[in-house]
């Protein structure tokens, strides 16, 4: 092979899937996100990279399908011939940009008469992307030619040869958690981290305390890797970033989120740390930080960590304005640099100056749309952009504009109340959701 | 090999300029590659690709030209640029 086209000189890259396959009947977007998300885990699993899918335009690895001549110096050819490129990572605009041939049929888990395996053609390319380029080797993923399938993204182990080309690219991984042990042995796959249903699937009946999306309130809520989350006791309700509901059934919370300890009923607030992107779950005075979907070594540890005096937390989001994290407790908040890792000085403020929200808050999060969103009860108050105060039309119900639920559901009495507060007066709102019209939503 | 056709030969002149065996035509001299240069460039390209070396445009080397592949080059600038500077 020849010299190595340079590298990345920072380990957390972001990526997003900017334009889909026209002919999305042949791949649901959900499963092209899944695809890339496996392509770039099987390169993150040995070398010390860290990806993560965001949903702005100013993302590391832009993918898209596109088809002819698109003025990147590279035009495609219709079907057959080129089906894809990246661009390495040492190019001035277009670093670890990947371009999919509209014009080809891709696939995934099917015989290679079918078309072109996305999985297997996204690894070669997400190669490039961190710096590889083409080799002779019969066995690597790194050939210039199409090979065909290589198996189920959840088992693919990569060939020893681009596994040594990329240890001598960014160095060994040093806690490395294959997707498949080493050696061939293939241990039962990680479950797919955010980017499939939870594994709650092969329960085919509701476990029968789970609770009713339409008459709770949620304990914390938050925008986790552009989608929304819902939590309610030990389960959650996930959002897709279109704002489709995954499955009208709650997932368990334990059997997705790996590492929480068994006895936890309840969590108090979660969010999206900012800079590499893990994620926070508070109870009481605990925290837990999660790396995709695995809790990380040590622990929980004391929310005295953030400099937080009180003995837990309401609500945790980052406010998309200045990228700070705030924390909510009763009618007092903090402002917290997560860059920095510190609290920033002058806090607690009174809640009050957030104008217009409620005294006690349920959770917080930010949504793709540039605004935050502030939870309480079965209600949420929507703050556009950099405002300090909601907008005109809050609050609304959760459950009709977030869990499509329809009006009659909605409304239905509060099975339980986290605070002893009553719901006296339910504003009515023109119905968004059909009646007795049950959303369902396909992904992967 | 049987007798290649013109546009088999363009074909193939082309595919090798797109991968990086072959320098690109002169864009002003508009100077034609050389035989020898054909044969250097097509030889490497069946090493790359794993056939056998002949230095012809045979059958398998064509076949795997029209096998899908990465757009990207399978030499760079940089190594035709060393190859030269070493002989």
């Amino acid at each position: 092979s020849s010299s190595q086209q340079n590298k990345w000189n920072k380990r957390h890259l972001s990526w997003r899937v900017r334009t889909f396959p026209k002919d999305s009947a042949l791949l649901g977007r959900d499963t092209v996100r899944a695809l890339m998300y496996y392509a770039l885990k099987v390169w993150s699993d040995i070398a010390p990279l860290n990806f993560h899918e965001v949903a702005g335009n100013d993302a590391d690895i832009q993918i898209d399908f596109t088809k002819a001549d698109h003025n990147d110096g590279y035009p495609f050819d219709g079907p057959g011939g080129t089906v894809a490129h990246a661009f390495f990572p040492g190019e001035r605009f277009t670093a670890g940009d990947t371009h999919f041939d509209d014009d080809e049929a891709w696939t995934f888990r099917s015989p290679e008469s079918h078309g072109m395996d996305l999985f297997a053609v996204a690894v070669h390319e997400f190669g490039h992307a961190i710096g590889l380029v083409h080799t002779s080797a019969m066995e690597s993923i790194m050939r210039p030619y199409y090979q065909g399938p290589v198996g189920d993204p959840l088992k693919y182990d990569l060939p020893y040869e681009d596994k040594v080309r990329v240890w001598q690219l960014y160095g060994v991984r040093d806690s490395v958690s294959y997707t498949n042990q080493p050696g061939g042995a293939s241990q039962t796959p990680d479950p797919p981290v955010l980017l499939d249903l939870p594994d709650n699937r092969s329960t085919p009946l509701l476990v029968q305390d789970a609770p009713d999306r339409c008459t709770s309130r949620f304990d914390a809520v938050a925008q986790i890797r552009g989608e929304a989350f819902f939590f309610k006791g030990k389960y959650f309700w996930r959002l897709t970033r279109e704002k489709h509901l995954v499955s009208l059934r709650p997932a368990q919370i334990h059997r997705f989120w790996k590492g929480l300890p068994p006895n936890l009923d309840s969590v108090d607030a979660v969010y999206e740390r900012p800079g590499d992107h893990k994620i926070v779950f508070f109870k009481g005075l605990k925290y837990w930080v999660f790396k995709d979907n695995n809790v990380e070594e040590g622990y929980p540890r004391p929310i005295t960590d953030f400099g937080l005096p009180v003995e837990a937390v309401d609500a945790a989001f980052v406010w998309q304005h200045n990228d700070k994290t705030y924390f909510f407790k009763d009618n007092q908040f903090w402002r917290y640099d997560d860059h920095l890792r510190h609290m920033d000085m002058g806090y607690p403020k009174d809640s009050i100056l957030w104008k217009g929200l409620p005294p006690h808050l349920d959770d917080a999060m930010r949504w793709s749309d540039g605004s935050s969103y502030f939870f309480n009860g079965k209600e949420y108050w929507q703050v556009p952009g950099s405002d300090m105060e909601v907008e005109a039309g809050s609050p609304r119900l959760i459950a009709k504009d977030w869990l499509f639920c329809t009006e009659m559901q909605a409304d239905s009495p509060d099975t339980e109340a986290k605070s002893t507060e009553t719901r006296v007066n339910v504003h009515r709102h023109p119905d968004h959701a059909e009646n007795g019209f049950e959303v369902c939503s396909c992904t992967s | 090999a049987p007798s290649l056709t013109t546009e088999q030969l363009d074909m193939g002149v082309d595919w090798l300029s797109k991968f990086g065996y072959l320098p690109p035509p002169d864009p002003v001299t508009g100077q034609l590659q050389t035989k020898e240069a054909l044969t250097r460039a097509i030889k490497a390209m069946q090493k790359f690709g794993g056939l056998k070396v002949t230095g012809l445009l045979d059958q398998a080397t064509l076949g795997l030209m029209k096998t899908p592949r990465c757009s990207l080059p399978d030499v760079s600038e940089m190594d035709v640029a060393s190859r030269r500077r070493r002989r």
